[in-house]
C-alpha cells in the first residue's frame, strides 16, 4: 500500500 | 473521505461542543481535568502547523482552526473564567511521564526527519494519551456528571471510527499511514474501561460510578 497522506487526516 | 471518518470528525466536533456546553450549563470545570486540555492543546498546535504551508481543504483548514481555537478557549475557561471550581489537587497524573516518552518515539518514528514531521509524529503519540490524566481523575473520584461522560464518550467514538477509516483506506484506496494506526488502536484501547461502564450504567440512566 501506499503511504496515506497524513495531513489530510485531522 | 469516507463516511467513517466524516462521523468521526463530526463525534470529535460534538465532543468539543458537549465541553463547552457542560462548562456553560453548570458554570463549572468541575471534573475536568486541565493537564488533559492542556495536552490536547499541545497537540492540536503540534500537528496543525500545516495550516501555514500545506492547504488540503477547506473543510480541512476550517475544522482544524476549529480544534486549535475551541481547545484554547476550554483553557481560558479553566484557568481565569472558572478557575474557583477547577481544583489541581485531584488532577496529579504525571505529565512529564507522557511527554518524555512521546518526544522519544517522534524522533525514532516519523515519515521525514524534519522539524514539522517530527512535531506532526509527536502530536499523533501525544494525542493517543493525552485522555490518561482525565481517566485517572475519573478513577480517582470515582464518579462523574452525566454530561461529562458524554463529552468523553463522544471523543472516544471519534477514535474508534478511525479504525473502521483506516480499514476503509487500506482496502479501497491502497493507503496506510502506520504511525496513526499504532497509536490510533493504543488510545482507543484507553477508553474500553470507560465504555464498559458508560453502557452499562450512564445510558441505562444511572449515575456513572465505579465500584470501590
Amino acid at each position: 500500500p501506499l503511504a496515506a497522506d497524513h495531513h489530510d487526516e485531522l | 473521505m469516507n463516511l467513517f471518518r466524516l462521523f468521526g470528525d463530526m463525534s470529535h466536533l460534538a465532543s468539543i461542543l458537549l465541553l463547552l456546553y457542560k462548562i456553560q450549563t453548570t458554570r463549572s470545570v468541575r471534573g475536568l481535568s486541565f493537564k488533559t486540555q492542556a495536552l490536547y492543546v499541545t497537540v492540536f498546535v503540534t500537528r496543525y502547523l500545516d495550516l501555514f504551508y500545506d492547504y488540503v481543504s477547506l473543510y480541512n483548514s476550517v475544522m482544524k482552526t476549529f480544534f486549535i481555537t475551541s481547545s484554547c478557549y476550554v483553557l481560558y475557561l479553566m484557568k481565569k473564567k472558572y478557575r474557583p471550581t477547577n481544583d489541581p489537587s485531584i488532577d496529579t497524573f504525571r505529565v512529564e511521564y507522557l511527554l518524555g516518552p512521546c518526544v522519544l518515539l517522534s524522533l525514532i518514528f516519523n515519515y521525514r526527519f524534519t522539524f514539522a514531521e517530527i512535531l506532526w509524529s509527536f502530536s499523533i503519540f501525544l494525542e493517543s494519551v493525552a485522555i490518561l490524566p482525565q481517566l485517572f481523575m475519573l478513577q480517582r473520584t470515582g464518579e462523574a456528571e452525566a454530561i461529562t461522560t458524554h463529552y468523553l464518550a463522544a471523543l472516544g467514538a471519534y477514535r474508534a471510527l478511525y479504525i473502521p477509516n483506516w480499514i476503509y483506506r487500506y482496502w479501497m484506496e491502497d493507503q496506510v499511514d502506520p504511525i496513526a494506526v499504532t497509536a490510533g488502536i493504543v488510545q482507543t484501547a484507553l477508553y474500553v474501561d470507560f465504555f464498559y461502564v458508560y453502557f452499562t450504567k450512564v445510558l441505562q440512566g444511572q449515575r456513572f460510578e465505579l465500584p470501590a
